[in-house]
């Protein structure tokens, strides 16, 4: 379960607050996936009390609004973040980018499948550079038409900045330098980028780990 | 991983970077926790958290949309809008169940941990309205079991008589809502908005989640 609560002194009325609230989930907490399952108490609640005064932002025209969100919206990414470093038997922490998309809910949907995706994750953990099963997850979002196969690159981008290490280029695979893709999957931190056409303006970014012997051995002792 | 919360010491040595030694808190905030013992293996771990906001304030919560949601789920959702978001005082939390899938007895033990806690608040600001509860609630645990409530309710007074502001607070009610977590998640920054820009303010956030995470909040 994720639980969530956010405090802040600023001055937010009620229809405002949960105006900020829901649009910074989005980016954040319903951006992230550890094994897939949705529970029962998911929830995250945010409190404005004003105690720090200055003018009450009232709706989204007010002034104030547009910075308190961009700031609510990167503080609640970097929460989630933290959920993700602490996913069940995770090793690793995997940033999904889809670019290149015609809608920000088709990127989102392709980058959560992938998310979700058991043979991407065990792949993960195994330090496979295998972006069959990147591309396979890619192609079975349900509901996604900006994805061209033909156009699609599958890349892994390491996150000490150095170049990234193309796995697929528009449809074709790439000779894949094998130490080089080792040494990125070594790391504990990793980007996938997936570009799935040539068109689309619009991406989104998703937030996993990998799938461990030990996801499997902390669930199944686990008891309710 | 232990189900209980990670204190000094249990914390793995690469996640303790994540664990923040201080912070800037929001004015008229207040957190504490303590030791309810809602799963009778944990005889020492804080399994209860209280925030709180010295005056009435507003709330605003997104919740799951799996169509089998706990009752604090449910309860704190009717809550927000009876009140439309205003007047809210405090969100309490218990870790070790989740009071979900407990049936009409799970909806009124989520009320009775509500009201509860609106006892912490019986000034001026917080005289009844008519609206109920001012208390947002929110449990993490075990499915199908009932909350050992008498057990919880026992210790919400204590909870309220510990607030404080301190990091330590912050700390250990970030620590008292982990489950199966290996290091509390706990973030404050401070900020400015062109609207005042002689003000700072600041926000703080705790989170728990390290299993059935894959959120789908509206």
């Amino acid at each position: 379960t994720l639980l969530g609560i956010l405090c802040t002194d600023a001055p937010i009325a009620p229809s405002a607050l949960q105006a900020l609230l829901s649009a910074a989930i989005d980016k954040s907490f319903n951006s992230i996936s550890i094994d897939g399952d949705t529970s029962t108490n998911d929830t995250v609640a945010l409190l404005a009390n004003g105690a720090a005064g200055g003018p009450l932002i009232t709706s989204a025209s007010s002034p104030g609004y547009a910075e308190m969100q961009q700031t609510l919206t990167a503080f609640a990414v970097d929460l989630a973040k933290l959920v993700v470093r602490d996913g069940e038997g995770a090793t690793k922490f995997v940033t999904i980018r889809v670019t290149n998309a015609a809608s920000y809910a088709d990127a989102k949907k392709v980058a959560s499948t992938i998310a979700r995706s058991p043979l991407v994750k065990t792949a993960l953990y195994g330090k496979d550079a295998n972006w069959g099963r990147i591309l396979c997850a890619t192609g079975y979002a349900e509901g996604v038409d900006s994805v061209v196969p033909a156009e699609t690159s599958v890349s892994f981008v390491p996150t000490d900045g150095s170049a990234e290490l193309k796995l697929l280029v528009k449809g074709e695979p790439e000779k894949v330098d094998e130490a080089r893709a080792a040494e990125i999957l070594e790391a504990e931190d990793l980007e996938i980028l997936v570009r799935l056409s040539e068109r689309g303006g619009q991406e989104a970014v998703y937030w996993t780990g990998d799938f461990s012997h030990e996801y499997v051995t902390i669930n199944g002792d686990y008891r309710t | 991983r232990r189900y209980s919360a990670p204190g000094e010491g249990s914390i793995p040595p690469a996640k303790q970077k994540y664990v923040p030694t201080s912070g800037t808190y929001p004015k008229g905030f207040l957190a504490a926790s303590t030791h309810a013992g809602v799963k009778p293996s944990n005889t020492k771990f804080d399994d209860l958290a209280l925030i709180a906001s010295e005056s009435p304030c507003s709330g605003a919560a997104v919740f799951t949309k799996n169509k089998f949601q706990a009752a604090p789920v449910t309860v704190t959702r009717d809550m927000l809008k009876r009140r439309g978001g205003s007047g809210i005082r405090a969100v309490v939390v218990n870790s070790g169940c989740a009071n979900a899938v407990t049936g009409k007895g799970g909806i009124e033990d989520a009320v009775r941990m509500g009201e509860e806690t609106d006892k912490c608040f019986e000034d001026e600001s917080s005289q009844p309205d008519g609206n109920g509860s001012r208390t947002v609630v929110m449990s993490t645990g075990v499915i199908g079991q009932r909350l050992p409530l008498r057990r919880i309710i026992h210790k919400i007074p204590v909870a309220c008589s510990g607030l404080g502001s301190t990091h330590q607070h912050w700390l250990s009610a970030a620590r008292a809502i982990c489950t199966t977590d290996t290091f509390p998640k706990l973030l404050s920054r401070s900020f400015a908005l062109p609207s005042a820009p002689d003000t700072t303010y600041s926000l703080v956030g705790m989170t728990k989640g390290a299993g059935m995470i894959h959120p789908n909040m509206a």
